[in-house]
């Protein structure tokens, strides 16, 4: 049998085509993805995906949280899921967790001049 | 699923992937790496051929900035290939982290080197700028596997988030310190380095000169972008597809004698040399005189012994410098003869300023650079500045063609990087 798949192939979704993800757009998915996306939550934050609910986030955790996706998100950081901040966590994205961003100094600025042109 | 628990664990001082007091961290430890994509798991959205060659060009992009390399391996057992990578949809492959479907998470990346793509994502080639660009989202989760996390700095290829293409994408500034970081600069030896120099007219019709710089290695070469401090996108290239009607790997040396009456360009390999039209872009197959190229440097040069270490045109003095083992020749090209007190010893006339520190011998390029106005002498990683009259004037003190204590060559040419042969001609 092939290395990844079991047996019954249980682990294959059967594909539809038609399958989207479900727009995140009250608190729970907003927790699920804070938690999934290393944001918040005591759940390792590249841990298997549980179905389930997330740990329920204390209203100031989440707010902390939050605040914490909009500042690197570059929105205000109001705590609040206000519309553009459940628009950014909407975005098409990479499914590894973020982490802690390096401090701005840690960055080393480009000679001047660059320019991005075609290969 | 077992395959995967045991990779959550992180490993001796190491931080789980993704975790939030990661940071970039190193995963390799050796220079070739191998990829699959992985026979159960292709796209239902592209030819499998085209998915390879994405993948293949993703990895050539990192290998064009970093001492790795990466070769596709379809025959080792999977359980020894580095890098795999695969489409699945919602539970897919194994992996405990389910996908979402269309839109939100479109790929991940685990730490040992397992990469998923969620196939119910629209994925596009390069040349199309609808839906998500496999080549784009490819770059992003192999800079995962090879330890950089998410970074919000504009322009980086590791944002989180998908930012659809204006322009084809490159590897921006930092994101090449980035994984240099992690994997050290680029190294090696060049057969030869040398500014090639064409004279353009303006839209205004005057006449401008340019410069390009160019490093030779092998059968392969790298234009440099000086105002940019890299190579161009793309390179290395093969000399076969580059440069017509010379040889097509490990050339000797390159001189480009500029006088007001002469412009002409050698190219001189084992006892025989080439001259190359700017012009028409290829090697020229006679001479003035008819006499076919390519010529016997004994013929073309008389006294300059072959084959050669390197060589340079020193315009002011109208001298060629050619060096062979631990001697240097000058050729007189006005008189077409060798000055009569050559050979000397290199380091008697390109003089050590620290005692000691000097190539002595077998210089793999002499190579006089516009962008720095200044000759620098080539050996193996390491390059040595000849003192030039800037130099001279600031301290009276330096000898003349004396040379500065040697640096190294990454240190002032950046992103000079092989790539595996396989990805040579993409």
């Amino acid at each position: 049998e092939t290395l990844f798949h079991s047996r019954d192939h249980s682990d294959l979704e059967p594909s539809s085509p038609l399958r989207q993800a479900k727009p995140i757009a009250d608190i729970p998915a907003a927790q699920r993805f804070l938690s999934r996306y290393g944001w918040s939550g005591a759940q390792a934050a590249w841990g298997p995906s549980l179905g389930g609910p997330p740990e329920a986030t204390p209203g100031a955790a989440l707010a902390e949280a939050v605040r914490r996706f909009q500042q690197a998100n570059r929105l205000p950081a109001s705590g609040e899921l206000d519309a553009a901040t459940l628009a950014a966590m909407n975005r098409p994205r990479c499914g590894v967790p973020d982490t802690r961003l390096p401090p701005p100094a840690a960055q080393t600025p480009p000679p001047p001049g660059l320019l991005h042109r075609a290969r | 699923p077992k395959r995967f628990l045991q990779m959550l664990l992180p490993g001796p001082g190491r931080q789980p992937e993704g975790s939030l007091d990661g940071g970039a961290t190193r995963a390799f430890s050796k220079r070739v790496l191998t990829w699959r994509l992985v026979g159960e798991a292709f796209s239902s959205q592209l030819s499998v051929a085209e998915q390879r060659y994405i993948f293949r060009l993703a990895f050539r992009m990192w290998s064009e900035v970093t001492p790795l390399d990466f070769q596709e391996d379809l025959t080792a057992p999977g359980a020894v290939v580095d890098i795999k990578l695969g489409f699945g949809r919602g539970r897919h492959l194994g992996c405990p982290r389910v996908f979402d479907g269309g839109g939100q998470e479109f790929a991940h990346a685990w730490r040992l080197g397992d990469i998923h793509f969620d196939d119910d994502e629209h994925f596009t080639p390069p040349s199309s700028d609808m839906g998500i660009s496999l080549l784009k989202v490819a770059v992003h989760e192999i800079g995962h596997v090879l330890g950089l996390p998410h970074t919000y700095r504009t322009g980086s290829i590791m944002q989180p988030n998908y930012a659809p293409q204006e322009t084809a994408f490159e590897l921006d500034w930092s994101d090449r310190k980035a994984i240099q970081r992690l994997y050290g600069s680029c190294e090696g030896s060049f057969d030869t380095a040398f500014d090639w120099i064409r004279k353009e007219r303006t839209p205004y019709g005057e006449v401008v000169v340019r410069f390009s710089t160019y490093f030779f290695r092998k059968s392969w070469y790298w234009l440099y972008e000086n105002r940019h401090n890299r190579t161009r996108y793309g390179d290395p290239i093969q000399i076969l597809i580059g440069w017509r009607g010379i040889p097509t790997q490990n050339i000797d040396a390159f001189v480009h004698i500029w006088t007001w009456k002469r412009d002409v360009r050698y190219f001189f390999k084992g006892n025989q040399y080439w001259s190359y039209d700017s012009e028409e872009d290829q090697a020229h197959t006679a001479d003035e005189r008819g006499r076919r190229y390519p010529r016997l440097i004994s013929e073309g040069f008389p006294g300059v012994p072959s084959p050669l270490d390197t060589a340079f045109f020193e315009r002011r003095q109208q001298l060629i410098y050619f060096f062979q083992e631990s001697l240097v020749f000058a050729f007189d090209v006005n008189r077409n003869r060798l000055l009569s007190s050559y050979p000397k010893k290199i380091t008697k006339v390109f003089p050590a300023i620290v005692p000691q520190n000097h190539p002595f011998r077998n210089i793999d390029s002499a190579y006089y650079s516009y962008a720095h106005n200044s000759v620098f002498f080539f050996k193996g990683n390491a390059y040595w500045k000849v003192v030039n009259d800037k130099d001279k004037q600031r301290n009276s003190w330096l000898p003349s063609n004396g040379l500065f204590p040697k640096k190294s060559i990454s240190e002032k040419w950046f992103d000079v990087c092989d790539v595996h042969m396989s990805t040579l001609n993409m």
